[in-house]
């Protein structure tokens, strides 16, 4: 379902450019659980943007359940990243001056969901990750690893059939992370495609498959055998 | 060099009150390398925002170097804050129009250190985490692990006596990881003292000694047998 060609990703400043990206090449099918490791600045977040159609690549081609990314109308791309793709950001990316319940229902106000129908469903997801007396909370009076949570519960809303996860469990606990672990593998199992990144082996090793990358390349894929 | 003596910190909303520190006494001596650990929302930042004098607590005593803190002026709070403590936050609060070099001469620039030693010192602190091709990249030109980097170079500029580090290594791949470390335990043999927060196991057993929280309160404390 996700397929990638040569995908190069500069970014000049001055007279120096950074490859965040340097020639990446690989193909993901549908349903399939990857995790994707590397060192601080490797090309992780620089890969999961363009993968999640937030940013677009210097050269190189992306394919998208057979559309080519490249090819697709600002609208289609529109559609694509509400309805397709649900994403936890690394900084979560929440809206401050909104409760945790507001910021999860935000996908579903944008599709016109009926009120009642977004509270309930923003409170079950909410309660899905462990939040379920945090509803009213603004993300200044939660923890860091309820904002992470916050961003996993809206990644989550609309049940959508591509995941992609910027180290969702980076500020969490091992029974917390193990609990989102637990979710992600449900929505796997469910015939979700999830690609996630993480710096954390234990967590890696949740998925089916690690491509390991340094220095914005693909330098190691390994295939795990699942219990 | 640190006492808590029954701290209490609660969150007042509406009819409901969050018990985020729930009775919390401990001391810690001058020179100790501390972790702690916990589950999210066990209380771990709000202790440690106490300890940084970055907030005061419901009810209950703290006393740094000696002195309660709660009979400090503020300008005795603000000096202790500069030049005594060193504060790496869990969400970094880099300043978004500022190059990582900026960032981290800050604290430097508010002591009237000159510009040409500002600019040294910050350029060696930078290097010193990894950062030495970065000095002029803004925060959202930079990887998660590397504004994390930031963050703690900035922290680490006063070379302060007391380091607070809320989870330093959340964003960094193992080697990222165990190189900050390194200069923690470096900091830690000449006498710094540092209480850091973290999640990993493997992170907190590079310290002394390991306090456990739950629901706000200090359930375990285990000294370690260093090598
Ligand atoms: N301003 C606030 N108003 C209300 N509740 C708050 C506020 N700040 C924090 N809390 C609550 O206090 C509890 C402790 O928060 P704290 O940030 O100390 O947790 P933590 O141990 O650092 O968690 P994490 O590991 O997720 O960072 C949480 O349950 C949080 O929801
Ligand atoms: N807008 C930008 N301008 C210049 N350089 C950038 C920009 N964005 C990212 N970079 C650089 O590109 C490289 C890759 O960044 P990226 O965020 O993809 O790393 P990462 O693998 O996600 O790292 P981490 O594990 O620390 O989150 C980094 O070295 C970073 O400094
Ligand atoms: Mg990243
Ligand atoms: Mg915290």
């Amino acid at each position: 379902v996700i397929r990638v060609d040569e995908l190069h990703k500069h970014f000049t400043m001055g007279d120096t450019t950074v490859r965040a990206l340097d020639g990446v090449s690989f193909t993901i099918a549908k349903g399939c659980f990857v995790a994707i490791m590397g060192p601080s600045g490797s090309g992780k977040t620089t890969l999961l943007d363009i993968l999640g159609c937030l940013s677009r690549p210097t050269t190189g081609e992306y394919w998208l359940a057979g559309d080519k990314v490249s090819n697709l109308s600002d609208r289609q791309l529109a559609r694509v990243r509400n309805h397709e793709i649900g994403f936890v950001f690394q900084n979560f990316n929440l809206l401050a001056r909104s409760s945790a319940q507001v910021n999860v229902e935000l996908p579903l106000f944008y599709d016109g969901v009926a009120r009642r129908d977004r509270t309930r469903r923003a409170r079950e997801a909410l309660t899905a990750v462990g939040l379920g007396d945090r509803f009213h909370h603004c993300p200044n009076e939660l923890s860091g690893g309820q904002r992470q949570r916050v961003a996993i519960a809206r990644a989550l809303i609309n049940s959508p059939s591509i995941i992609f996860a910027d180290e969702p469990t980076g500020n969490l606990d091992s029974a917390s992370g193990n609990s989102i672990m637990k979710l992600f593998k449900d929505l796997h199992e469910k015939g979700h495609t999830i690609v996630m990144v993480t710096h954390e082996r234990e967590i890696a090793e949740h998925a089916e498959r690690i491509m390991s990358f340094r220095d914005g390349r693909l330098v190691t894929d390994e295939w795990l055998h699942q219990n």
